[in-house]
């Protein structure tokens, strides 16, 4: 598969989605 | 207790697929009268010797074997249950001597804690959560999570053991709107856990806040997929699911298992491989097990199947004995064997290579 099919990836998602999401 | 077990027996043998990567090296006969319905293994202690033992479950009993020498077993242990049956083992990875199972019907009823009474040693079970259970699963650091209630009032819950197994602490998570299947952990982020979910969209929570982080809609060629096993490696969030809801494809032949990428930032996400069964072979997923790069599943054919997930092919088949399918199958979580049962209580093992 073809990453740019996937969009911008982050090495840190997990940490950025914590911070994203309601507590 | 008497040892109930058990020659090396003849049968059944590995098919031509690949020979040489199953090799029978034990056979347990559960002596219990009641359909065979669970297989797993794991580390119990006693008399400060810590030993690989086999746990064995039927309707209405969990036997725990501790190996003897030359590949045989010995009952050491047996927990009886008398209204609900036993539907399966819930192994708990970081716990010694204590295992969970779940009771049930169709559907999962009781959670219980099976151990032994330091005291005497007698055989002791308690009750750990009851209702109408949904999921369950065993998470590494002593902690078992499970899914429960309806939709509008569902719980996804996290006990933590204490080392002896005792004194569980209990946390929730942020339940999804829609009802989980599966749990699995993702390998490489210790505080992430993922779900599916009756809408085929895999959720993911961070298991020290409780946050539901993302709801991520995947393919909806397979519905009501299942979680084996998640991996996060450089940034994207690789998972090995089963589809026991697929249909036979005549140019795909039976997808079993498949590999999907998902970014988790965007959710979008890509099949990667599809694990078919090799021409001629024909069967659905029933049931199976994902350890480390392979898998292993029953299919309704009767036969076991299993893949190396790296090569991308199955590697090995066991045939159905005659009028014997097998029921279940599992990886040994103490060593590199393959645990497969048949629901008369024949339990065989086999090293894979």
């Amino acid at each position: 598969c073809n990453k740019a099919d996937l969009g911008p990836i982050s090495l840190n998602w997990f940490e950025e989605l914590s911070s994203e999401a309601p507590p | 207790h008497s040892i109930e077990q058990t020659e090396i027996a003849d049968l059944p043998a590995c098919d031509s697929l690949n020979p040489g990567n199953l090799q029978l090296v034990s056979k347990l006969k559960n002596p219990s009268g009641s359909c065979s319905v669970d297989v797993s293994a794991m580390w119990w202690e006693r008399a400060g010797l810590k030993e690989p033992c086999i746990i064995t479950a039927c309707e209405y009993v969990v036997s725990l074997w501790k190996p003897l020498d030359t590949w045989q077993w010995k009952n050491i242990y047996t927990w009886h249950f008398t209204e609900v049956p036993v539907l399966q083992i819930v192994p708990v990875p970081d716990v010694c001597n204590l295992v969970c199972v779940a009771l049930g019907n169709l559907e999962i009823r009781e959670l219980r804690a099976l151990f032994c009474s330091p005291d005497d040693g007698s055989e002791k079970q308690v009750l750990l959560k009851s209702g109408n259970i949904k999921a369950v699963l065993g998470l590494t650091k002593r902690r078992l999570v499970n899914s429960s209630g309806t939709l509008c009032d569902q719980q996804v819950e996290i006990m933590t053991f204490a080392e002896d197994g005792g004194n569980k602490e209990k946390q929730f998570l942020m339940p999804p709107e829609e009802t989980v299947l599966t749990f699995a952990e993702v390998q490489g982020l210790q505080e992430a856990l993922l779900g599916t979910t009756v809408m085929n969209n895999i959720v993911i929570w961070n298991l020290k806040t409780g946050q539901l982080l993302k709801k991520m809609h995947i393919d909806d060629s397979y519905q009501a997929s299942v979680c084996h096993k998640a991996y996060s490696e450089m940034g994207l969030l690789f998972v090995i699911l089963s589809h026991p809801c697929a249909k036979e494809s005549e140019s795909l032949g039976s997808p079993v298992f498949q590999l999907i990428v998902i970014n988790p930032k965007t959710t979008l996400n890509v099949g990667v491989m599809l694990y078919c069964l090799p021409p001629g072979q024909a069967g659905r997923f029933l049931e199976g097990d994902v350890k480390d790069d392979r898998a292993a599943a029953v299919l309704t054919s009767g036969a076991v199947a299993i893949w190396d997930l790296l090569l991308g092919h199955c590697t090995a088949l066991l045939p159905p004995v005659p009028d014997q399918n097998w029921s279940f199958v599992k990886w040994s979580g103490t060593d590199s064997h393959l645990l497969a049962g048949q629901k008369d209580g024949n339990i065989f093992v086999y090293r894979y290579s």
